[in-house]
């Protein structure tokens, strides 16, 4: 999937992934 | 851990000897949050566990855009958790 990237101004990447499906649905 | 609302995982198998870790966050709850989370991805980023805080991180998050000021407790938080968590667990692996 597309894994959008944001680079914060100290360096520090963030990576958005979609939320793993099995996890969304636990109670 | 307490249920946040907000959940971190570690996004890579931990040897317990890297000082550099690898977590996965993401929001279980947007109730339990004051702002609107931006939207509901998982946020991987690595976190550093001697020299970083959980708050330098949550901090960088709000930043970033992706929550509000006002859930920079709860982030920071979550990642506490879950942080203490793992030292705990490689203090009983190699003691």
């Amino acid at each position: 999937g597309l894994h959008a990237q944001v680079v914060h101004s100290a360096g520090r990447r963030f990576i958005v992934s979609p939320v793993p499906e099995s996890r969304l649905r636990e109670p | 851990a307490e249920d946040t609302g907000v959940r971190v995982e570690l996004a890579e198998e931990d040897n317990g000897r890297k000082s550099t870790i690898a977590l996965r966050l993401w929001v279980e709850d947007p109730k339990k949050l004051k702002g609107k989370p931006k939207d509901n991805g998982a946020i991987e980023f690595t976190f550093e566990l001697e020299k970083e805080t959980p708050e330098d991180v949550a901090q960088e998050m709000i930043e970033s855009g992706f929550f509000n000021e006002s859930d920079v407790k709860i982030v920071a938080k979550s990642i506490r958790d879950r942080v203490a968590l793992i030292q705990w667990r490689r203090e009983r692996i190699r003691p």
